[in-house]
């Protein structure tokens, strides 16, 4: 799974995930990449959100609505957010990770797995990228 | 903050000792041209949906990566995609899934929810819509990458009816048993 999330000169967020989905998968299985809400969301009052993992557990923590809703009313930064809904995930057994970009340039990319491959790039064009630990 | 484009390309068991220096490489310089790809649309003045849809592109077309090209196999021997795409500023979202024949599933997305009234499309009817939209169809064949056809292969060998995670293995329930990166 691929995704990226952004924030433009305007202040508008954006967010976005595409997958294969899982090796031998049967039966029309969907995970959780295009379920918005889930392995997408974006919210110009919170938080841009894709996902990458076991679909079907991020689909029943519902995770990028669920880090949008633990800023909105919480008032929990993004760092902390994403975090606990990643920790919320492992908790039921499922695996992967996170990106995530606030309203303010913040961002996070949390995740349970051995790697993940991330980037980002900043206002001034420095290059950040990781692949594991 | 000083951030404007965050990506991913996968998670999993991606541990050093199994990397050679070569595929990390790889793995490094098609994530950083992602960057570029959308910063360059936001230094345009373009929008943050030009941007991530400009990144996820590139990722969609580098075979490295489990979308697009290179896109795991279904237990039928099928590449089906799933994507999906929001706007922050609106809450306008658009998402297709299960299509086996659009070049860059993002961009199918984007014209879900651009050129329709819906949020969501599946099968034969998203791919439909899709080409009517002006996205590139090609035929599946273009999906097809031998690393991904022999994971398919190994999956089927060790368990032919469990589905397997992107890249892991030794996971917590202990049902996903793999120790190579599959999507």
């Amino acid at each position: 799974t691929v995704g990226a999330v952004a924030l433009d000169k305007s202040g508008n967020l954006a967010a976005a995930t595409s997958t294969g989905g899982m090796t031998n998968k049967k039966y029309g299985r969907i995970g959780d990449s295009p379920i918005i809400g889930a392995g997408t969301y974006a919210n110009n009052n919170t938080v841009a959100v894709s996902g990458t993992g076991w679909g079907e557990f991020f689909i029943r923590t519902v995770v990028g609505y669920d880090v949008s809703a633990l800023m909105e009313y919480k008032k929990d930064p993004v760092s902390k957010a994403a975090q606990t809904v990643i920790d919320k995930v492992g908790k039921l057994g499922g695996d992967g990770g996170l990106i995530a970009l606030d309203k303010d340039g913040n961002m996070a990319m949390p995740f349970n797995t051995e790697g993940m491959y991330r980037g980002a790039i900043t206002k001034d064009g420095k290059i950040e990228i990781y692949i594991y630990k | 903050g000083n951030y404007v484009l965050v990506i991913h390309g996968g998670a999993g068991t991606i541990l050093k000792k199994n990397m050679t220096p070569e595929k990390e490489t790889q793995y490094r310089a098609a994530l950083e041209q992602a960057l570029k790809a959308g910063y360059a649309k936001i230094q345009e003045g373009k929008s943050s949906l030009d941007a991530v849809q400009a990144a996820v592109n590139i990722l969609e077309d580098n075979p490295l990566f489990n979308a697009g090209k290179g896109a795991v196999f279904t237990h039928d021997g099928k590449n089906e995609m799933d994507a999906s795409i929001m706007n922050g500023k609106t809450l306008e979202a658009g998402a297709v899934a299960g299509v086996t024949t659009i070049k860059n599933p993002i961009n199918a997305a984007r014209a879900v929810m651009e050129k329709s009234e819906h949020v969501m499309m599946a099968g034969r009817g998203a791919e439909a819509f899709a080409k009517e939209a002006g996205c590139e169809i090609v035929d599946p064949s273009y999906f097809y990458t031998e690393d991904r056809w022999k994971g398919l292969q190994k999956a089927l060998k060790e368990d032919s009816m469990k589905a397997k995670l992107d890249h892991s293995f030794n996971n917590k329930l202990g049902i996903i048993n793999i120790d190579n990166k599959f999507g």
